[in-house]
């Protein structure tokens, strides 16, 4: 899921 | 960071290459979708609203960055300086249909109802079917020149290893994230008819030409 830090792919 | 990741990302970097100088060098967009390079444009523009409050990680943004720029950058490619050669007739799928049913996918699936959660998903189900328009001129025109083949290989080949990527991150750090791996598969699937014809004919060293 969406973690606090954002979506980490492109 | 994982090796099909990075090396996920590399073919995308690669396949904006090759289409950049496919343009130059033959000074011709004849052969490539107008309305798939519109779509990845809207793909790039809805999946990285992110780059407006962070957090900004140094790859991602660059490579977001670049995805937009470069996407944009083709357009006006093909838009003004190589306009004459672009197959307007031919490359007339009907992408309305790729953008509500995208949208709708995005309604119904979603990790929260937010603008920006929704227009994520909607970027994800968008790009697993950008490439329709594409692959629809190719089918039109019968034939490819191969490096445009090369392009949409790179591109396809993206997105396939992202599904390694992805099945490693479960495995190994237990995370998954089902709407990005759903969409990801359906869009390599829309690549398998493409992928057989270049393993068969192009990477033999034959011109890509579909059955009459």
């Amino acid at each position: 899921g969406k973690e606090k830090g954002g979506k980490d792919e492109l | 960071m994982n090796i099909f990741r990075l090396l996920g990302d590399l073919s995308h970097l690669a396949s904006i290459f090759i289409l950049l100088h496919k343009i130059r060098t033959t000074k011709s967009c004849a052969g490539i979708s107008f309305r798939s390079q519109a779509l990845y444009v809207l793909v790039y523009l809805t999946r990285y609203l992110d780059l407006l409050w962070g957090p900004w990680l140094l790859y991602n943004t660059v490579m977001k960055l670049f995805f937009i720029g470069s996407s944009v950058y083709v357009l006006y490619l093909m838009k003004f300086d190589y306009k004459p050669s672009h197959d307007m007739g031919l490359d007339n799928f009907k992408v309305e249909y790729l953008i509500g049913g995208s949208f709708v996918m995005a309604l119904l699936f979603n990790l929260a109802f937010t603008f920006d959660e929704v227009m994520w998903s909607f970027s994800l189900w968008l790009e697993s079917v950008a490439i329709l328009p594409q692959l629809f001129l190719l089918q039109r025109t019968g034939e490819a020149e191969t490096i445009t083949t090369h392009y949409i290989f790179a591109l396809g080949a993206y997105r396939a290893l992202y599904i390694p990527n992805w099945l490693y991150r479960w495995v190994m750090e237990g995370r998954v994230e089902f709407i990005a791996v759903f969409a990801g598969i359906i869009q390599t699937i829309v690549y398998a008819d493409f992928f057989y014809v270049y393993f068969t004919k192009v990477i033999q060293g034959q011109k890509f030409e579909l059955p009459a």
